[in-house]
């Protein structure tokens, strides 16, 4: 859902992507 | 460990950039808050490097940072 979706969570070892709209 | 400095990152591709912030700042963010550690990093890896390379140098810094993500995550979640 949209609600969830901010902020994007970081997790070690898992690439980061962030909010970039790639 | 290494000391990741403004010439080791500026090495890398700005998206491979905020991984190894990201990294970094994990560990010293989840020791101040560990429940919201995941998503205060995210939130601040949307900053300047510069901003985060000074986090990762300094703790009051960092935590006025932290302190700062979790208001707006606490208002954004109300």
């Amino acid at each position: 859902s949209s609600h969830a979706s901010w902020p994007p969570e970081f997790q070690p070892g898992v690439p980061w992507k962030g909010i970039q709209n790639i | 460990q290494e000391a990741l400095t403004a010439s080791v990152l500026a090495d890398a591709p700005p998206q491979e950039q905020k991984q190894m912030l990201g990294e970094r700042l994990f560990p010293l963010i989840q020791a101040m808050n560990p429940s919201l550690a995941g998503k205060i990093t995210g939130m601040l890896l949307e900053i300047d490097k510069s901003e985060l390379l000074h986090m990762l140098e300094s703790p009051e810094f960092l935590r006025s940072k932290v302190d700062e993500a979790v208001a707006v995550l606490w208002a954004y979640q109300a």
